[in-house]
């Protein structure tokens, strides 16, 4: 990736914040082969079940990213239970969009334990609804591999969906504002220093965030609809998090 | 009426008590 002495500093900081991907991964499959371990062998878990797994075990990890973040520490608890509870799943779909991009394969998903899980095949097990959700995410990490999002940049849409100036009842409203508005402009900055001859790469690149939105709204719905016909595993924070937006 | 979200509150606050 590109290493010039312009870059803003903000870029940087955000970067540093970013969790070690191979700690991640190793913790998610290491808690999920203990689970699988404590339940008989003939009690095989549901591909939606085990990507519900994935997808709980994985908001953790973005909690536990949030908490360590610079900006978000300076924030009460209560500001910051306000804006993960706006933003989770945008947080969890661009995590598993950006893997795709860096994945590079339109046959298959890279999922969030380094495993790979065939694309031609999900047809058949995950059902229309969950296969579409799949599609537009590939949609998605096509256009931001078209766009060569870059892990910096990733890490500044990342801010940019947690400090969400529109997040009602905030006790630190301007606070929340001014990060959005100093990541914007760390990111214009960016871009404009490391592609210079790519303009619009900002624009291109902020522009993918309602199509995000969009996606992630798509699939809460989803798991709203699996969770009321008790398809959902209880008692984890995936659910508790789909109460706290929806309630 | 929302309702609180006890795990994420717990995640959010745990080690901050001193």
């Amino acid at each position: 990736s590109p290493q010039l002495p312009s870059q803003p500093p903000l870029v940087l900081e955000l970067l540093r914040c970013d969790p070690d991907e191979m700690q991640v991964q190793s913790k998610i499959m290491a808690f999920l082969q203990q689970e699988q371990s404590g339940r008989g062998r003939q009690e095989k878990l549901s591909t939606f079940s085990l990507m519900c797994r994935m997808a709980d075990q994985t908001l953790f990890s973005i909690v536990e990213w949030a908490r360590s973040c610079i900006f978000f520490k300076e924030l009460k608890v209560g500001d910051q239970m306000k804006l993960l509870h706006n933003c989770w799943s945008e947080l969890l779909v661009l995590d598993h969009v950006f893997r795709q991009v860096q994945h590079g394969k339109e046959s298959s998903l890279l999922l969030v334990t380094g495993q790979e899980m065939d694309l031609s095949s999900m047809g058949s097990q995950a059902g229309v609804t969950l296969s579409g959700l799949v599609q537009r995410g590939q949609v998605l990490a096509g256009r931001l591999l078209t766009l060569q999002v870059d892990r910096r940049e990733v890490a500044c849409l990342k801010f940019l969906l947690l400090f969400n100036p529109n997040v009602k009842l905030l006790e630190n409203q301007a606070f929340v504002e001014s990060v959005q508005e100093q990541v914007n402009g760390a990111l214009l900055e960016y871009t404009l220093c490391t592609y210079p001859l790519y303009l619009d790469k900002f624009s291109q690149l902020v522009m993918r965030l309602p199509e995000l939105r969009a996606l992630s709204t798509q699939a809460e719905d989803y798991l709203c609809y699996k969770h009321l016909s008790g398809e959902v595993p209880c008692n984890n924070l995936l659910i508790e998090m789909l109460h706290a937006k929806r309630a | 009426k929302k309702k609180d979200n006890a795990l994420l509150r717990y995640l959010l606050d745990k080690d901050d008590n001193t």
